[in-house]
């Protein structure tokens, strides 16, 4: 079961931990990504580390999109087009592959959801949130993500989403959008309907277990208190996590495969 | 007595919230600046708002200097132009000023400090922090400030802090120092030595009244826990506000005026 992530926003987001704490992996750390001295922020250029994990008892072949320098520098004119060329170039190796006799075993390396990081800084989405959704939305899932979401109070955070939400309708930006599955169950239906109405997650990442009235907890230790962050009082890390993971992979892979990956191979073929 | 502040930061990193909380009024509020409907923010237009407050039993004649738009745009080349211009026409002045006949009466206008508010995020500062202190750190006494510093651990912040020193010097930024007074006091001395080491201030800002066990603080309310902006184990704050508004607010006048303003004057001059 092969899945590709691209996750994209400026340094200093959480992205890598983030990643980690949803897959419970030192993906990063392994492949030095981790390191800031390590990382050459100046750089646009995709970087991919594909790792075999097991999730609810399914090897997953995840391939990991990082994309650094992403709004790094003074002048971010155009900066999404390593990203752009990036998803283009395996959807144009999945072209390529399907005409051929023999196309079993082919990877799909194409991106089936980008996750974009929002600073929790600022009024709304910045200018270069914008464009790069306006760049992307039409070729890639995209699932917006508050990042360090521990830097809202409750009602900032509501306010936030909102704003950000607005933005999105105001600058017809196409996000992915969790479809209504018909629930056998009352639980399951209340469930999605909780998914889509914590959009976009406010997220917190968390590498280190830290402790909380006794018991140890996945969080964020502050002098005036701990963030757990599986709980859903906290953020919505769990909620991000249920989807992707397990609910939604498959819609996910699903529509980059009917609709995003479609639309490209008309546009390439109709030339 | 009269103190000219500039304030420069990216939207949305706690500016106003700041300004507020260290001068106890809601300056912002009434200049409509807090609003963000009303805010532009693709103008760099710098904007003052002049205030009468009483601080320590000093009448305080000070002058905010908000700089909003700094560092929006996709593109923010030379973004710091408008301020630099600002700081510039307000040396002329008075340098106008001085040589006039009658001039015991004229204000000062000029720019005594410059906050600068460094994002929580990154590893260290950006390309646009850089360039915005080598183009103001021979005009104007920069004071770097790390904002929203409950977005660290205390750990988190420092290591963020020894970056930003690092990045400081590594670029030859000289920001504003804090002279070594002969401090009659043990007190004052140890009090002075802890400034210094504290730099970069990390602040946490807050217009509201919380409680926290039963008091009421003025800080932020989270489901883990309550920041109190007063409390020195959870941030600058007061450190800021005690060199700001009382040990070093002459001292900032003083370097503006015998180092800063001469610097402009005889360049000026010289041509
Ligand atoms: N406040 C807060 N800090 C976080 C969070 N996630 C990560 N961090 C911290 O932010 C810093 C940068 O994280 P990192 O994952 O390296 O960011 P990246 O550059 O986007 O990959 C580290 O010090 C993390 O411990 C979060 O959810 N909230
Ligand atoms: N986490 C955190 N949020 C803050 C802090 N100060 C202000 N805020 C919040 O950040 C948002 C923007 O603040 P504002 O003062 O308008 O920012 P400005 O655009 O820089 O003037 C508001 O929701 C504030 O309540 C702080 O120290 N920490």
């Amino acid at each position: 079961f092969e899945f590709s992530l691209m996750v994209v926003g400026a340094s200093g987001l959480g992205k890598s931990t983030l990643i980690n704490s949803l897959f419970l992996t030192d993906l990063y750390v392994d492949n030095g990504y981790h390191s800031p001295n390590q990382r050459l922020p100046k750089t646009t250029t995709t970087q991919c580390s594909a790792v075999h994990i097991i999730e609810g008892g399914v090897r997953l072949q995840l391939t990991l999109v990082d994309t650094p320098g992403f709004g790094e520098l003074v002048d971010n004119t155009e900066c999404w087009d390593p990203i752009l060329k990036y998803i283009d170039s395996r959807y144009e190796e999945f072209l390529t592959s399907e005409s051929r006799v023999n196309r079993q075993n082919n990877p799909d390396l194409r991106v089936h959801a980008c996750l974009y990081f929002i600073a929790p800084n600022g009024h709304g989405l910045k200018q270069l949130d914008i464009d790069f959704m306006k760049q992307l939305h039409k070729k890639v899932n995209i699932v917006p993500i508050i990042a360090k979401a521990d830097t809202f109070s409750p009602e900032e955070c509501r306010a936030f989403k909102h704003k950000i939400l607005q933005d999105i309708n105001q600058h017809g930006i196409e996000i992915y959008n969790f479809p209504d599955y018909d629930f056998e169950d009352e639980e399951d239906a209340r469930t999605n309907k909780k998914l889509k109405e914590s959009i976009p997650f406010a997220v917190i990442g968390s590498n280190t277990v830290v402790e909380q009235n006794g018991k140890k907890v996945r969080g964020r230790s502050y002098p005036w208190g701990v963030v757990d962050i599986e709980n859903d009082e906290h953020c919505d890390f769990n909620t991000l996590r249920n989807m992707l993971v397990r609910t939604h992979m498959q819609d996910l892979k699903d529509v980059t495969n009917n609709i995003l990956y479609e639309r490209y191979r008309i546009q390439k073929l109709s030339k």
